[in-house]
């Protein structure tokens, strides 16, 4: 980090800020919201308070301007630069001034203003929390009118306000029905849809009728994908496909490669280079939150950082879920200190309790004294900084796989790593979010897909494909085939092939990877071939070539010919505790 | 401190030749508005001044590769959108 030359800094706590004016981008409401958090940022780390004021001179003046608008550093209209603040001090010090001929959002796109429902016409804050899950979109979940709704706030589950989106979202393009809107529910195939569809198709066009019967009228149109529909190219209006293919490389989102003048693009089929179907992106903006939180750090006196993760990095990154880098935290402490924020927690005291006895089989947990002490491993007391030792006392993992030949351990947010390779041993905890965002903070199972490396996150009856940190999801399990009797995902094992057996219940079902379906003839019983195992196990994963079914403290190895082989404690055998 | 004018000195980069004049043109731009090169080094050197120092010193300040040369990976930051205070000086 840096700060200004004299390390200007104000010589009080409690600061005042004052909007002299409003970007017509959003709601003054959704502004003001942002500009709170965006110094909450910094309040939540520091002895300093920020109190908004209405009138007066206040600490931090902040204004929308364009081009040259006053103070002799002028804008530069669209793009580029995006905004500038001083730093400490009197008069035009510590003002924050916003480029107006930029696009402000939450960094998402279009705001939706909702109609009806219980928000008064809020727009929609996205993402939001629905059950659990996370959405972007306006959704019909939890609805069986077909209605897309949306939650005004972070969190439906805990706030309950909604609203409905505007019905425009769902004209169509395309097809044979010159923009007419979807009609829910429709018939197709015998079978009802309240939601857009790709069934029926082979290119991942969701599509709806445009009439109550498919069946029999055969009017449909393309559904309107806020999201991702392109703008210009050779596609108009057509959504991107995600992942897709350019110059032999993988896609999983826009990207201005090719491109020399930086705009996103993506291709609307899977394979740009064979296809030639294109189009740009559409504009997300920029999100005046993530701004305003890096313009305020120069308003209390940090400099840019030439950490590229850190807030005060000067070039603008769009992230879902933000969190203060630790670079930050140490230049703005640098400066005012740490405030009256809670210790950090210490570590949790070593478990006393006995280990449980050891199962003989499946289901049962009898054994004699003698047994007991022949398996047990020596617990040999964890030096005081083992970074493993959390994860040795977490108990029922949410998923255990193995990603690019180390074991991962979920766990509420966090995950811990293995390998048995390297002296390193059990690293983590990681944040889930860090390395794969988006993701939930509990996930069900997870697999890595051998061949093209992968990784699919299960969690509910939704799942996640990451290349990298660039996800396509979450889409609903019935995409892949899996029916309403499977809840959740419990495992995975890959049986090499391009084939995956997903467990849930006492059933699995065998998935194509690459065409993403599951193979006709199932779900098949558990037990029928995975004889000797939990029917309710936790986490099933491959590893090390043989198949593990973990339940409580302990996992069940089994052999390629599916016979058990071993019966252990997971924290001592797979990490080695 | 804001740019009250281009600057007169030509500029190139050591060991190749010119690129297409709007990269130049962008390069000189970024350098001057960011701090990386000031006007009145620009003014008392010669007409042909080498920036390679200067793309140096804003490669590493934004954690790109130190090549002193006006990679596609330099050229593609420049054009990224940023916070307008200067990365180097008041």
């Amino acid at each position: 980090f840096l700060t200004f030359e004299g390390e200007l800094k104000w010589d009080h706590m409690d600061l005042t800020y004052r909007v002299m004016n409003y970007s017509p981008d959003l709601d003054r409401a959704v502004i003001d919201d942002a500009f709170q958090r965006a110094f909450k940022v910094w309040s939540d780390v520091t002895p300093l308070t920020f109190t908004q004021i209405y009138s007066g001179e206040a600490d931090i003046m902040i204004m929308f301007g364009s081009q040259e608008h006053g103070d002799g550093y002028p804008f530069d209209g669209k793009d580029g630069l995006l905004a500038h603040a001083f730093p400490p001090g009197s008069g035009i010090q510590g003002d924050a001034h916003f480029d107006d001929d930029e696009f402000w959002t939450l960094g998402t796109g279009l705001e939706v203003k909702t109609r009806y429902g219980n928000a008064n016409g809020a727009s929609c804050h996205f993402p939001f929390i629905f059950e659990g899950h996370s959405y972007s979109r306006c959704i019909t979940e939890g609805r069986t009118d077909g209605m897309l709704w949306c939650a005004t706030t972070a969190s439906y589950d805990a706030d309950k306000t909604y609203g409905f989106c505007p019905s425009e979202l769902l004209y169509t393009n395309g097809g044979n029905s010159d923009g007419s809107p979807c009609v829910f529910p429709f018939i197709f195939d015998g079978t009802s849809y309240d939601t857009c569809t790709t069934d029926g198709r082979s290119d991942g066009y969701r599509w709806c009728a445009t009439t109550a019967n498919f069946d029999q009228d055969k009017k449909y149109g393309f559904c309107p994908n806020r999201d991702t529909a392109v703008i210009g190219g050779n596609s108009q209006g057509d959504p991107c496909i995600f992942p897709f293919t350019f110059l032999g490389q993988s896609y999983s989102a826009c990207t201005s490669e090719g491109r020399q003048d930086g705009k996103l693009w993506c291709a609307t089929t899977s394979n740009y280079d064979t296809d030639k179907k294109w189009g740009f992106c559409p504009d997300r903006g920029y999100s005046i939150f993530l701004v305003a939180a890096h313009e305020f750090g120069h308003s209390l006196g940090l400099d840019h950082s030439s950490v590229r993760e850190a807030l005060m990095y000067p070039m603008y990154s769009y992230v879902q879920d933000f969190q203060l880098h630790e670079d930050d935290v140490q230049g703005i402490q640098y400066l005012y200190g740490r405030g009256s924020g809670p210790e950090p927690t210490p570590p949790a005291p070593l478990p006393t309790e006995e280990p449980q006895p050891m199962p003989t089989e499946a289901g049962s947990a009898s054994t004699t004294e003698e047994e007991e002490q022949e398996t047990l491993e020596p617990t040999a007391e964890p030096s005081p900084v083992d970074p493993s030792r959390d994860a040795c006392i977490e108990k029922n993992f949410d998923a255990i796989t193995e990603i690019n030949g180390e074991l991962h351990f979920f766990k509420n947010g966090k995950y811990w790593t293995h390998s048995s390779f390297w002296k390193s041993g059990t690293q983590g905890a990681f944040s889930i979010a860090d390395s794969w965002p988006g993701l939930p903070a509990v996930i069900d199972a997870a697999f890595q897909d051998v061949l093209t490396k992968r990784v699919f996150f299960f969690a509910g009856r939704q799942f996640w494909v990451f290349s990298g940190k660039n996800a396509v999801g979450p889409r609903g399990i019935e995409k892949l085939g899996i029916g309403k009797e499977a809840g959740r995902i419990t495992g995975a094992l890959q049986r090499g092939r391009g084939k995956v057996l997903l467990f849930s219940g006492e059933h699995y079902w065998r998935l194509d990877v690459k065409v993403q379906t599951v193979d006709k003839g199932y779900p098949r019983a558990t037990d029928d071939v995975f004889t000797g195992v939990p029917l309710d196990a936790r986490n099933v994963f491959l590893y090390q070539d043989k198949y593990h079914f973990c339940r409580d403290s302990f996992y069940w190895r089994m052999t390629p010919r599916y016979q058990v082989d071993r019966v252990g404690y997971i924290k001592y055998d797979l990490l080695q505790c | 401190a804001p740019l009250h004018s281009k600057p007169q000195a030509v500029i190139t980069f050591p060991g190749e030749l010119l690129s297409a004049p709007s990269d130049v043109e962008l390069a000189e731009s970024y350098l001057l508005r960011f701090g990386y090169i000031q006007e009145a080094e620009a003014r008392r050197s010669s007409k042909h001044v080498s920036l390679a120092k200067a793309l140096r010193k804003m490669q590493k300040q934004l954690g790109l590769e130190e090549t002193g040369e006006l990679d596609a990976s330099t050229l593609e930051a420049m054009r990224a959108p940023r916070c307008g205070v200067p990365d180097v000086g008041g």
